[in-house]
């Protein structure tokens, strides 16, 4: 893992005291390596090896570390602070009616099981959450948030005729008003960042129903463009937040350091399994751990 | 590089970028580059086109090497079972893979091997009824290899040409999961020996890294025969797999390109190739 690397460069390396220039680069280009590994992109990779650069050349080493345990300790932390728990918001809290979330995200990513995570969570905290099924285009896709809904005692509302999703959570709503259903979570279909047309859709559906939160879903196994995906939606459509699905597997998960930096949006919850209460808030330092190895 | 000009550390760092940018990794690009620094070096490689293209038939000759020719000579019933991690494409693979074998003429039987996330059964059922093929299932929540054992016995007693399974979705890291698809397995050899044929393991193109790290476990415990890789529609390159062909011995047999039907092409290694570097 890392800390063994640094460490052994660091053996052979006989500075003591300063991190040198050389010391500092050769343990940057093990650190870069570490980082695309684990998936980080290319160019937040690029960006983040500056600033620890800036940070570590000319730095004292501390009476109780290694040279090595320096620059791991420097990396942690310039990593924790891109994570930015200042900006750490802890889990959603739905305010007064009607309080609306929608889950969005390319194809697969989670996005349906999320929902009802979501709406198990806020059931536990005593709130009445409605669910809408407004992907009408995947087999089954309905029947899935139904069967979700139902294992987990709330409601799911979906469409009765031919409508689009626009109609549809329109509809939900005046159905949540009825019922005192609060927060109303809508699960979108699946799209891709680059696909014209599902962008317009998805964007006419928040100009139209004006969600309190737009979550972007996405796969903790997601390559290098896990940027352009992120970006794209937050440019495009405009994210509150981003949820990290399947880190009960081992992905490095990378990718949420990449869409954090490129977004600045934070990261409210993570996946970690199939099960309908496998969700967590996120902690940063958790993640910057796995990043690291 | 644009045009023909002349290599310059410049070129070959936007190589190296272009290359991980594409998710081929840290080490799968190290090793690329240096086989063209040593072209370089002897004068072989001369200019940035000869650069590209030399990039691209590498690439290329790294993904041939497990091609093997489909020759779609089975014995009946062949039997497929279709497996990977959560949310990859398998299904929806599954569905265009039945729609193409059913245009060419085979007689097609799908198994709802996934009894345990919600709607699976459906999902599988809507697309069986599509394409206009016979399916068989079980209750949700019904043992997995019971339902692909059924299926197998009524493949073989009512002369179908192939049968495929679908599974559900999981992380190649949990061990009691890895064994419910090892006793599908078995079951399905059972019935038919040598069978299930293929085991084609369904990786998604935005997946980074971690594809190495499904491709070796699932490969670990099942043995698997092909790989489909998907979503190649979207702006992801896929180019992890170029990886996984040079360090595993598994041909990569089909490229997913949307959600229809349709939407299923043969793996063109060169056309694969120039795709990585546009
Ligand atoms: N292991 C694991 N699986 C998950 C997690 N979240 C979702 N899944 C699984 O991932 C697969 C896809 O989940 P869905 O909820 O259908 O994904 P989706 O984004 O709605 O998919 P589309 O609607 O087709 O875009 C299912 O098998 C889920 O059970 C997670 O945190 N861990
Ligand atoms: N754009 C695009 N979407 C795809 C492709 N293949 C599958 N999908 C979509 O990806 C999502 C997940 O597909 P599924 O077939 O349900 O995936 P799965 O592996 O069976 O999922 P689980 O059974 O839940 O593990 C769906 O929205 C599909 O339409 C593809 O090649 N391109
Ligand atoms: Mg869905
Ligand atoms: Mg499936």
């Amino acid at each position: 893992n890392l800390a063994n690397k640094l460490e052994g460069i660091f053996k052979k390396l006989r500075s003591r005291g300063r991190l040198s220039e050389s010391d500092v680069n050769e343990a940057l280009r093990e650190i870069r390596v570490t980082l695309l590994e684990a998936d980080v992109n290319f160019k937040v990779v690029k960006r983040f090896i500056e600033q620890v650069r800036v940070k570590a050349i000319g730095q004292d080493v501390l009476k109780s570390l290694t040279p090595g345990q320096q620059i791991i300790k420097i990396v942690r932390d310039e990593l924790t602070m891109l994570m930015d728990p200042g900006s750490l918001k802890g889990p959603i809290k739905p305010a007064a009616f009607p309080y609306i979330i929608f889950l969005v995200g390319i194809q697969g990513s989670g996005k349906t099981t999320t929902v009802a995570k979501l709406a198990l969570n806020f059931k536990k905290e005593g709130f009445n959450p409605l669910l809408v099924a407004t992907d009408v285009k995947r087999p089954a896709a309905e029947e899935q948030l139904e069967i979700l809904a139902r294992q987990i005692g709330v409601g799911a509302f979906r469409r009765q005729g031919n409508e689009g999703p626009v109609a549809i959570c329109q509809n939900a709503l005046q159905r949540a008003q009825l019922n005192k259903n609060n927060p109303i979570i809508v699960d979108t279909a699946g799209r891709f960042h680059i696909d014209e047309e599902l962008m317009a859709e998805l964007i006419g559906l928040k100009n139209n129903i004006n969600p309190q939160e737009v979550l972007l879903v996405a796969d903790a196994t997601t390559g290098q463009e896990a940027v352009n995906i992120a970006s794209t939606f937050n440019d495009r459509l405009g994210i509150d937040g981003i949820i990290l699905t399947k880190l009960d597997g081992d992905a490095r998960g990378g990718a949420a350091l990449s869409m954090k930096e490129v977004t600045g949006k934070p990261i409210r919850y993570i996946g970690i399994g199939e099960k309908l209460d496998a969700i967590e808030p996120f902690y940063p330092d958790r993640l910057t751990s796995r990043i690291l190895g | 590089f644009k045009d023909r000009g002349k290599i310059t550390q410049t070129l070959l760092d936007e190589l190296e970028e272009v290359l991980i940018m594409a998710d081929l990794g840290v080490s799968a690009t190290q090793k690329i580059i240096g086989h063209l620094q040593e072209k370089i070096r002897t004068n072989e490689v001369k200019d940035s086109e000869e650069v590209k293209d030399f990039i691209k038939t590498l690439i290329a000759q790294i993904l041939e090497k497990n091609e093997i020719e489909e020759s779609h000579k089975w014995q009946p019933p062949h039997v497929i079972m279709v497996i990977g991690v959560n949310g990859v494409g398998k299904t929806t693979t599954i569905g265009k893979l039945a729609w193409r074998l059913k245009k060419e003429g085979k007689k097609v039987l799908l198994a709802a091997g996934d009894t345990f996330r919600a709607a699976a059964i459906d999902q599988l059922e809507i697309w069986a009824q599509k394409i206009g093929v016979d399916f068989i299932k079980h209750q949700p929540g019904a043992d997995p290899s019971a339902v692909v054992f059924d299926a197998i016995q009524a493949g073989k007693a009512r002369g179908y040409d192939i049968i495929i399974a679908d599974t559900a979705g999981r992380q190649h890291t949990k061990a009691n999961l890895m064994e419910e698809l090892k006793k599908m397995k078995r079951v399905i050899g059972k019935v038919i020996p040598d069978a299930p044929h293929e085991v084609l393991l369904v990786l998604d193109a935005n997946t980074g890294q971690n594809a190495l790290s499904q491709t070796n476990l699932f490969h670990q415990n099942l043995g698997v025969t092909g790989i489909v890789l998907t979503k190649l529609d979207g702006s992801a390159k896929g180019g992890i797999i170029v990886n996984i062909a040079d360090t595993f011995d598994i041909p990569i047999k089909y490229i997913g390109l949307g959600e229809e039907l349709d939407n299923l092409q043969e793996f063109h290694p060169a056309l694969f190739a120039s795709a990585l570097l546009t």
